[in-house]
């Protein structure tokens, strides 16, 4: 049995009935039948316990009196945070003893017909009663089994003259309260419930050391999703907040995040957030996948010539390097060899349709200052284009395609919180490495 | 296996029941898979059916059960420290 580590701190408990079942969904209880029920649920506790519960009778307006625990039937919100779902789902609930003014009440859907002894449609209030005044005195959910403490229904517990509760049950009230023939309640220290021994001392794991190369750059892809900047490398990746800080040091597992990509994934190709439906595409590969938030759609991976590129010299293309939607026109680029395609990705209704534009593949030297084969392409701050490569990153400003001198930087100083490297000579233009570049100093 | 909706209602469900902390703001709505899987085995252990980690009929038939509506694991430690500072003034 499971404690609340709540007790009342008397015997002699009140109980009022605010509300009863509505008669159009549980005809066959009477007012007078639900009180003989509830009066039967709490004697299976005061049978095995030194409890006694008193009926607070309604007041002369019929208006009910309070009481320790309060019963009423409710329907969805009924102002205690904890709404009900209509018939199924949730069946009631109470709470645990104490000094607030909550303590003790126990609610029960009156979406569900009740019913006594009732049939499959039904459920059985003297079960479920009993279930909830056992959490109005204290007791939390059970595993044993039996218990009238599971947190499942299971039908109805039978004959309720004949109910007595199941061991499980009586040690539990009877550790909060104690035995019937009057010895003291729980054993020698009464208010301490016994609390599970603490689990084994577990050593910190520290992470795989070879993992922990997040400054050596060289990513397999880089994506702006929601507004974060996530670096994909191996089987792991690391993820920058909005603000320009990193989540952890450490890598976190790709599969551990993002669930229905195969098993044994050690290398993503690109990734992007589609701009029309915010759904998330990856490519590993031939194939390509569909996410929606960090979960595989069903019906992916699907096979990459569905989106029909062919290089220039016609061959179906296996395989995608970056992929990114340029801000600046909200269309998705995709690159490979060489080369780069444009999709236009509308939404049409709850569809987005995928169409491959005219005049493509291109020759990526268009992006000029930019190395040819990237690792991957991110928008990012006020739709500027962000080009990875291997350590470094270059900035076309939004819009931009041929931009006279495009500076690379350092993604892991910049990105991934390195320490910078000592001065060295200026790096070299991608497209003429020999190109000889002065600076202010040289 | 479940589908992706029947995924997303299974981890509510399993927050809802104290199997998985609540969401951190920080973190947005994102649980890893590790610890969706061992909130899993811990409802089916607690609901004694077989231990697979995994969403299967069985699994999904017990969540969709009419339950109490209180949680099963309420030792979360936001509870606990609660507790503990309650214990601590009497």
């Amino acid at each position: 049995y499971a404690l609340s580590g709540l007790k009342w701190h008397k015997t002699d408990l009140t109980w009022s009935v605010h509300s009863y079942p509505s008669p159009s969904l549980s005809p066959g209880l009477p007012d007078n039948l639900v009180n003989s029920i509830l009066t039967h649920a709490f004697k299976a506790w005061s049978d095995v316990a030194p409890l006694s519960f008193h009926q607070l009778p309604s007041d002369s307006r019929g208006a009910a009196a309070e009481g320790d625990i309060r019963v009423s039937f409710s329907r969805l919100y009924h102002d205690d945070g904890y709404p009900f779902d209509g018939q199924g789902g949730t069946l009631a609930h109470a709470f645990y003893p104490g000094m607030q003014e909550v303590a003790g009440d126990t609610h029960f859907d009156d979406h569900e017909i009740w019913s006594y002894g009732g049939g499959s449609i039904n459920t059985d209030l003297f079960t479920v009663a009993v279930h909830e005044f056992g959490h109005a005195l204290g007791l939390s959910h059970s595993s044993s089994d039996p218990s009238i403490m599971r947190p499942y229904y299971q039908g109805p517990v039978g004959d309720i003259p004949n109910f007595r509760l199941a061991l499980d049950d009586r040690l539990a009230i009877q550790q909060l309260y104690g035995v019937k023939d009057g010895r003291p309640p729980g054993g020698d220290d009464p208010d301490l419930p016994r609390l599970p021994s603490p689990p084994p001392a577990r050593p910190t794991q520290l992470s795989d050391p070879s993992f922990d190369d997040r400054c050596q750059g060289g990513f397999d892809a880089v994506a702006n999703i929601r507004g974060e900047v996530f670096f994909f490398k191996g089987a792991y990746f690391w993820r920058i907040k909005q603000d320009g800080s990193l989540v952890s040091l450490n890598p976190a597992q790709i599969k551990n995040f993002w669930i229905g990509l195969p098993p044994g994934t050690n290398k993503i190709d690109a990734v992007y957030e589609r701009k029309s439906d915010n759904k998330i595409i990856f490519f590993i590969g031939s194939q390509y996948w569909v996410f929606k938030d960090t979960v595989a759609m069903s019906g992916y991976p699907r096979p990459l010539s569905e989106w029909g590129m062919r290089t220039k010299s016609g061959v179906l293309v296996d395989k995608v390097e970056a992929a990114f939607v340029w801000a600046h026109n909200g269309k998705t680029y995709l690159f490979s060899g060489g080369e780069f395609w444009r999709f236009d990705e509308s939404r049409e209704g709850e569809q987005v349709t995928r169409q491959r534009e005219e005049g493509y593949p291109r020759n990526t030297n268009l992006w000029a200052g930019v190395p040819s084969h990237i690792d991957d392409i991110i928008s990012w701050v006020e739709g500027d284009a962000y080009f990875f490569k291997d350590n470094l990153y270059w900035v076309l400003k939004n819009g931009g395609l041929h931009q006279d001198v495009v500076t690379p930087k350092s993604i892991a100083v910049d990105w991934l919180r390195c320490p910078a490297l000592p001065a060295s000579p200026t790096a070299a233009n991608p497209r003429n490495p020999k190109e000889c570049k002065c600076d202010l100093s040289g | 296996s479940a589908v992706p909706d029947q995924y997303s209602r299974a981890v509510d469900w399993l927050s809802r029941y104290g199997y998985l902390p609540p969401p951190d703001p920080r973190t947005s709505k994102l649980q890893t898979k590790e610890g969706i899987e061992k909130a899993i085995r811990v409802m089916q252990r607690f609901g004694g059916v077989q231990e697979t980690g995994l969403l299967d009929s069985e699994t999904l038939k017990l969540m969709s059960t009419p339950r109490c509506s209180l949680p099963d694991i309420d030792g979360s430690e936001d509870m606990l420290r609660k507790r503990r500072r309650r214990r601590k003034k009497r």
